[in-house]
């Protein structure tokens, strides 16, 4: 997080704001709700306290404008610079200003207020951007959950830099972003996905090409915007061209970017789970046999994707045929004539054809720390 | 060809724009070009790039472009 130059904060926590006028883009009320949500991302963290005013003057005025406002930093119409806001001071100070060049929306499509609105706000409060890209205060837009948004523990942090922490008695905490070549790091799910090798964390993708020595990080809903953070399993179909991911009893399948319609799906009546089974901790798919193995506890069941069956006599128990490789695993990705198999910061490299490990390797092998 | 020439010129101004306004490059208005290193565009480029965790080339290579074309708050990245 960056506090802005000077550390301009407010000297007060008790802060008023007002509406000073309404983008015709949405009705009053899905304004006004936008903008109270937007408020308590950081009252939730923090001693401040927000409330509307429609008389006097408030310390945080909110518009909406058309190109140049006569306030140094004309608007550029639809995309580009969607909104700013001014540093904690008297007048200007701490105000708000959106582009209605742009179309402002209460849902998933461009350009979520509720989303733009909360990381204005950071800066009316005194934060300037952060380079952290699971951020709020990071400059980009991204599309995330609209329902509902997190602060990072970065955001966090920031704020409290400036204000304290709230008077919460149970201190809230936000998720962190993964970095590649952090020892501790684990992954919840890992699948190849045409050449190249995806890992999954929490609400981000690392991926790894092969002709790029550095990681990529970012949101998995920059690729795929319908899919949940948390993805728990995920394997590919190379043959069909598809992957498969898995969360809780549900599952998507997507071929490149494209979520096919009618998912997410049961896990029960497609693949003939039981009820007991109530996630998949990993799956790979065998390119040769059509077999796919799914990863369920010390167990793990093999599916026939071409009569898209259950294969009789399973599950069967981990430890029998994979020897090596404990009794549970969170990943696991094919490369070439190896399994890898990913269990916290371990990563064991298993010989299919010999049942046999070959190597145990760091997590994050992969990204070339 | 024309039309390459064309675009390179486009991603200059789209380089020079962003610098502008977000890592306070001053060029008095003058359009940059296509000069060598050590120019105040290449240091203003790597530091929009390390901040957002590109990779550091100091060239408005494909992956810096499409950064700079995402939608964004107009707040400068570097404090004035």
């Amino acid at each position: 997080f960056a506090i802005t130059e000077g550390n301009p904060k407010w000297e007060k926590k008790n802060l008023t704001y007002s509406i000073e006028n309404y983008t015709p883009d949405l009705a009053k009320e899905d304004v006004d709700n936008a903008i109270r949500k937007a408020f308590k991302v950081w009252s939730d963290v923090s001693p401040l306290t927000f409330t509307k005013i429609s008389q006097g003057e408030a310390d945080i005025k909110i518009s909406f404008y058309y190109g140049d406002h006569y306030d140094n930093s004309p608007f550029d119409g639809p995309n580009g610079i969607l909104a700013h806001a001014f540093q904690p001071g008297p007048g200007i100070g701490g105000d708000a200003h959106f582009d209605e060049g742009e179309e402002w929306t209460k849902d998933h499509r461009n350009y979520n207020l509720y989303r733009v609105a909360a990381h204005e706000f950071g800066h009316s409060l005194g934060l300037s951007h952060s380079s952290d890209i699971g951020a709020l205060m990071f400059p980009s837009y991204g599309f995330s959950d609209t329902n509902d948004i997190q602060l990072s523990q970065d955001d966090i942090n920031g704020i409290q830099a400036i204000y304290g922490p709230g008077n919460n008695p149970i201190q809230p905490t936000g998720p962190t972003t993964p970095h590649a070549c952090d020892r501790k790091l684990t992954f919840d799910a890992a699948t190849t996905i045409r050449g190249e090798k995806i890992f999954f964390k929490d609400r981000f993708y690392l991926r790894k090409n092969p002709y790029d020595s550095e990681a990529e990080v970012n949101f998995i809903s920059l690729f795929w915007p319908s899919l949940p953070s948390g993805i728990e399993a995920a394997y590919e179909d190379a043959e069909r061209d598809l992957v498969k991911f898995f969360k809780g009893n549900k599952y998507w399948v997507t071929q490149g970017q494209y979520v096919l319609p009618g998912y997410p799906k049961s896990i029960y009546s497609t693949f003939g789970f039981p009820a007991t089974v109530k996630k998949i901790d990993a799956a790979f798919s065998d390119g040769y046999t059509g077999k796919t193995y799914f990863f369920v506890e010390n167990k793990y069941w093999r599916y026939n994707e071409r009569r898209r069956s259950m294969d009789a006599g399973y599950p069967k128990l981990i430890t029998n045929d994979f020897p090596g490789i404990g009794s549970k695993v969170d990943a696991v990705i094919n490369d070439n004539e190896f399994l890898y198999f990913f269990s916290r910061t371990r990563q064991f490299k298993f010989e299919p054809q010999n049942k046999r490990v070959v190597a145990v390797l760091k997590a994050n092998s992969w990204f070339n720390c | 060809f024309p039309a390459h020439l064309e675009t390179e010129q486009q991603d200059l101004e789209i380089v020079q724009n962003y610098l502008e306004k977000f890592y306070d490059l001053k060029t008095e208005g003058v359009k940059i070009s296509k000069k060598k290193d050590s120019s105040p565009v290449v240091e203003k480029l790597k530091k929009m790039q390390k901040f957002f965790g590109l990779k550091v080339t100091g060239k408005p290579d494909l992956e810096t472009l499409k950064m700079m074309k995402n939608p964004r708050c107009g707040v400068p990245d570097v404090s004035k």
